[in-house]
């Protein structure tokens, strides 16, 4: 699966999914990444793109539930990322990345690991995989 | 005015004994497509063209399992699924099901533009595909050799595999991961589906 999420100077969020799904799963399964509020979502608050176990995700309906995190919590970005992760996803393993609004950037996962980068315009930068 | 920002992944639950090169690797491309991101938003692109952008570069490169080198189902056919929605004004579009088009996320943004629809999937995002005049390629653009040696691994496993690629070289981790997943060691607890060992989803 690969993802982005961004955010422009006008404020207008953004979030894309793709995926080929899991290696040997059943012809016709649908995961996560095209369903938008499972593995996409975007808004004026927020933009998620998530990867992962796609049946955990759907369940948690992850990238719009980061978002209400924020809507009606008031929580920022990376505590409404962590709480997603550590909260919804019950016993399934996926990974989130997200932009806010406000220019911030988040990632969360519960996986080993998660290939992933990030970047803002005050010049923070990194690229990882591990925790 | 406000200030940009950029995210990227490659897939989650990534291979623990990723070789240090193919990690090199990985991260060169994520640098890549990131920077790539990064110069569009200082361009004043806007962020839902940027997403596109940043995916479909992600999606032609075969490191990842979207695209070029997408993961094939247990009839070792490939079957991809896309989606994007643009914030601002609560717009999306998503695919399913796609085997012929080049850049699945392209296709969602089109049936976000320019269809009455949020979602088209299988042989009517196909036909969509035509009408819209997108990117068609042959079936073997997307199927690697790598992929149908991680097919194979799985089926061996009698397995789904999670999302991440094992490195040619060394592909015997994976198949160290999904015989402990059956065997009920302690990485079975996270080849897992619906609370379920993950080996009892294929095959069906």
């Amino acid at each position: 699966t690969v993802g982005c999420a961004a955010v422009d100077r006008h404020r207008r969020c953004a979030a894309a999914t793709s995926t080929g799904g899991l290696m040997n799963k059943k012809a016709g399964r649908i995961g996560d990444s095209p369903l938008i509020g499972a593995g996409t979502y975007a808004c004026r608050s927020c933009a998620v793109s998530c990867t992962g176990e796609g049946e955990a995700i759907i369940r948690a309906t992850l990238a719009r539930d980061v978002a209400a995190m924020m809507e009606y919590r008031g929580l920022r970005l990376q505590e409404a990322v962590d709480l997603s992760v550590k909260e919804r996803l019950d016993e399934g393993f996926a990974g989130v990345i997200a932009v806010s609004g406000e220019g911030e950037v988040a990632y969360g996962f519960n996986t080993n690991g998660m290939f992933r980068a990030c970047m803002t315009e005050d010049g923070f930068a990194e690229v990882g995989i591990w925790e | 005015m406000g200030q940009w920002a950029i995210a990227i992944h490659g897939g989650a639950g990534v291979d623990p004994n990723l070789p240090a090169e193919r990690q090199e690797e990985a991260k060169r491309v994520l640098r890549r497509c990131l920077l790539a991101g990064a110069a569009a938003l200082r361009a004043d692109v806007p962020a839902v063209d940027v997403v596109e952008l940043v995916v479909r570069e992600l999606e032609s490169d075969p490191f990842f399992n979207s695209g070029r080198g997408s993961v094939l189902t247990d009839k070792g056919m490939v079957e991809m699924e896309a989606s994007i929605m643009d914030g601002a004004a609560r717009r999306c579009g998503a695919v399913s099901g796609l085997s012929t088009v080049k850049n699945p996320v392209s296709l969602a943004r089109l049936v976000m533009d320019k269809s009455p629809h949020s979602y088209l999937a299988f042989d009517g995002a196909e036909e969509f595909a035509r009408e819209q005049g997108v990117e068609i390629v042959e079936n073997s653009y997307f199927i690697t050799d790598e992929n149908v040696r991680m097919l194979k691994l799985a089926k061996e496993a009698n397995t789904i595999l999670f999302d991440y690629r094992v490195p040619l070289a060394g592909t015997e981790t994976c198949g160290s991961i999904a015989s402990a997943a059956i065997k009920g060691t302690p990485a079975a607890s996270f080849q897992r589906m619906n609370g379920l060992p993950i080996s009892v989803y294929s095959p069906e």
